[in-house]
C-alpha cells in the first residue's frame, strides 16, 4: 500500500487546488521558510483523520480553512484529497461455494458507505482465490476530507459520504493506523529525549 | 497486556541499538526499564554512549547527537511495526554533514519497503529523492506546488 | 515596580516591532498585555503577521518564522538593556538563505557595540565572522580547539 | 569591556588546556555534531557563575568535569579561566583632594579580594581624574572558576581567591549582570514562542 495522490483546495495555505503525485521511495518537498511544506504535511495527517486541532497547531480545527491573505479573501471550506493504490480487501469471487457472482463493487460491502447504491467502479489491481468463496484484491482507494466554516464536516471514501469511523477503520485495514512513530512533525524529534519516563513508554505502547 | 508490551519493549530495544550503530557508526544504546518489577506501568530510560565516548546521562549529549539519538529510536519503533509510509519534516535539522550522510544511507536501505514523504532544506537529502516538489509563496500568503526535476 | 516593568514593556515592544520589520523585510509584530487592568502581574502574548499574510495565531507560523520571531523579540529586549557580549549557540539553524541573510545584516549592525560568540553550522554566517575557531574531535571524546583562518 | 580570552582545562569534553582569543566584532565557533562547541559556549556562562547543572545539561556540577573517553582517564578538577578587558573600575587618583596617591592597584579596594595584601599589577587603558580624588580606569580582569571531584569549588579574581558574591558583583558593574537574553542556548529560540504567557513577562521582568 502507498500514497498516490494528494490534492489540497482551501487547506491552509493552499487556497488554490494544489496537486501531488508520489512514486514509489523518497518524495522530498523543499522551499524556503513559511511556504507551505508543513502544511502539506498537515493535509496529509488531516485526511487521515486528525482529531487535534493543536497537534495542526491550531487553536480550533476552523483553522486548517484558508483565513486569507492581503490580497485575497477567505475560502468557505478546506478539502483534502488522497488517493492510495494497493489497498487491501476482500471480494466474493465468481466461482466461490456461496455462488454469488457480485462484481468487485462487493469490495464496499465490507465498509458500508452511508449510502451503498451509489458505488463507484474500483479498479482491481491483483485478484487471489482462496477457494473459500474471496479473493484478495488491491484496489486504489480515494479518501476526502472536508471542513466549511460553519463548522459541518465532512469524510469521504470513493466520492461517498462515509463516517470518521470508516475511514479509520479502512487505514486500520490496510496497515496505517493510528501510527504516531510513522509521522516525525517538525521539531518533535528534540522533543523525545528530554520527555518524561512515562511518556516514553507511551510510543512503545502504541506499537505493541 | 504484560506478555504483548514486554514482546514490543525487547524488540524495540533491539532495533534501536542496531540502529543507533548504524547512525552513530559504532557506540552503544538501550531502553531500560526504570522499574523491572512492573513491567505494566513502568516508565523507561534511555542509554545513549556514541563511540568512544563514556557513558553518561543522555542529557549532556550534543544537540546533534539527542537528535541522531532519537531518530534511532523512532526507526527502531518504525521496523517493529511498520507502517507504508513515513513523513519526516525537517529531522535532518541539526546534523552535520557526515551525520546527514548515515541518515540518507539508512532511509536508502528501507525506501524498498516504505514510502517516505520528506520535508528538507538540506541539498545531500534532496539528492536522494525519487521525486522533487517545490513550494513557493511568490503571492504572500498563497503557496503554490511545483514539481523540480531532479539532475 | 511598576513604573518600571510598563517602562520596559513599551521600550521592549517597540524593539520588537522593529526588529521583526528588519528581519521579516516587512510585517507586524508586537506584545499584549493579556490583563491591562493589572499591569503588575499580567501574563504577555505575542503578536505576530509576517508581510502579506493574514493575522493568526503565532502556533500557525512556520518553524522558520516561530524562530525568527523569537529572534526578533529576544534582540529588542537585548537592545533595550544591551550587555557587553552575546553568545548565540545555532540560532539560525532553522532559517533558509535569505532569512540568514537578514539576521547577518542585523549582526553587522549590532557589532559596532556588542561583542558576539556564535556557534554555527551556516557558511554564510561563518563568512561574518571576524575570527573563526573550529572544533575537532579526531580523538574520541577529547575535543580539540583550532584558529582558523578567514578567506 | 569586552571578552578578551578563554582558557578550559578539565572542563567538559576538554581534557587538555585549549584557549580562544576574543577580538572585538564576531567571533564564530564551528565543527561537526558533538564536538565540543556548546561546550565552550558552557564554559563562559560556567565561568561567570552559572549555579545550575540542569541549564548546563547536567544533573550534578561535578557533570563539567572530564569524565574521560575510551583512551583517557577522567580528570580530577575542571577550570575555566576568562579575561575581561576594558572593565570599568574607580581609583583614588594623585591630585585627588584626599590627597592619597595610591597606585592604580587600589582599584581592587572597592572589591576586596579575600587576600588584600597579593594584588597583581593591573592594567590601566585609560584613567579620567573627576576632580573628586578619583579617576575611572578601564583595567583588564581574570576571573577563574575551579571544581575539584571532592565537591570544592574555588572562584578567583586575577588569582586571588575570592566568593562567588565577588565575581557577581565584578560583572553587575561591568555591566554584565545576571542577563538571560544575552545568551541564548542551542534548542532555547523554539521555546520561547510556545513558553507561558508568565515565562514571556519573567524575560521582561529581567530586563525592567
Ligand atoms: N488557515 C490558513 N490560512 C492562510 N495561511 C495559513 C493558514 N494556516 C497557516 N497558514 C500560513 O502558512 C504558513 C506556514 O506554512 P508552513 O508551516 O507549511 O511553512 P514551511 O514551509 O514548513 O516553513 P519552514 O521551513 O519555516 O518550516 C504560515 O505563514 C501561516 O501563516
Ligand atoms: N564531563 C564530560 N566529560 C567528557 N565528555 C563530556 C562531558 N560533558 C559533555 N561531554 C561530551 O561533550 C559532547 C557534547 O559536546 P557539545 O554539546 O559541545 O557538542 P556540539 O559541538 O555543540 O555539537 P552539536 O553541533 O551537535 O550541537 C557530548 O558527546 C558529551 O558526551
Ligand atoms: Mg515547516
Ligand atoms: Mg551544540
Amino acid at each position: 500500500m502507498r500514497l498516490q495522490r494528494l490534492e489540497l483546495t482551501g487547506f491552509k495555505s493552499f487556497p488554490d487546488p494544489a496537486d501531488l503525485h508520489f512514486d514509489r521511495g523518497v518524495t522530498a518537498i523543499v522551499g524556503p521558510n513559511g511556504c507551505g511544506k508543513s502544511n502539506v504535511v498537515d493535509a496529509i495527517t488531516w485526511v487521515l483523520g486528525e482529531q487535534s486541532a493543536r497537534s495542526l497547531r491550531g487553536e480550533r480545527m476552523e483553522d486548517v480553512i484558508f483565513a486569507g491573505s492581503d490580497a485575497r479573501r477567505p475560502t468557505g471550506a478546506a478539502e483534502v484529497r488522497l488517493r492510495l493504490t494497493g489497498v487491501p480487501g476482500r471480494v466474493p469471487t465468481t466461482n466461490g461455494q456461496n455462488g454469488t457472482t457480485q462484481s468487485a463493487n462487493a469490495v464496499h460491502a465490507a465498509r458500508p458507505p452511508a449510502e451503498p447504491g451509489l458505488v463507484q467502479p474500483i479498479v482491481v489491481a491483483a485478484i487471489e482465490a482462496d477457494g473459500n468463496g474471496h479473493s484478495d484484491v488491491l484496489r486504489d482507494v480515494e479518501i476526502s476530507r472536508r471542513l466549511y466554516r460553519s463548522g459541518e464536516s465532512e469524510y469521504l471514501i470513493d466520492g461517498h459520504v462515509v463516517r470518521l469511523r470508516d475511514v479509520q477503520d479502512l487505514l486500520m485495514d490496510s496497515g496505517v493506523g493510528v501510527k504516531g512513530y510513522a509521522v516525525i512533525e517538525q521539531g518533535k524529534i528534540g522533543q523525545i529525549l528530554s520527555a518524561k519516563p512515562l511518556e516514553r513508554r507511551q510510543l512503545i505502547e502504541e506499537a505493541a | 497486556t504484560r506478555e504483548r508490551f514486554h514482546e514490543a519493549f525487547v524488540a524495540v530495544n533491539r532495533n534501536f541499538e542496531e540502529t543507533f550503530r548504524t547512525l552513530f557508526g559504532g557506540g552503544r544504546a538501550g531502553l531500560v526499564l526504570i522499574d523491572e518489577e512492573n513491567v505494566l506501568e513502568s516508565g523507561i530510560d534511555i542509554v545513549a554512549q556514541p563511540p568512544g565516548k563514556r557513558l553518561q546521562n543522555v542529557q549532556l549529549l550534543s544537540g546533534g547527537e539527542k537528535a541522531l539519538s532519537a531518530m534511532a529510536l523512532m526507526f527502531g519503533i518504525f521496523s517493529y511495526r511498520p507502517s507504508p509510509f513515513c513523513l519526516l519534516d525537517e529531522i535532518d535539522a541539526p546534523l552535520d554533514d557526515a551525520n546527514i550522510g548515515r541518515f540518507i544511507e539508512m532511509l536508502r536501505g528501507m525506501q524498498e519497503r516504505t514510502q517516505f514523504i520528506l520535508v528538507t532544506h538540506n541539498r545531500k537529502t534532496m539528492e536522494i529523492a525519487d521525486r522533487l516538489y517545490g513550494v513557493t509563496m511568490e503571492e504572500p500568503g498563497v503557496s503554490k506546488l511545483i514539481s523540480l526535476r531532479l539532475n
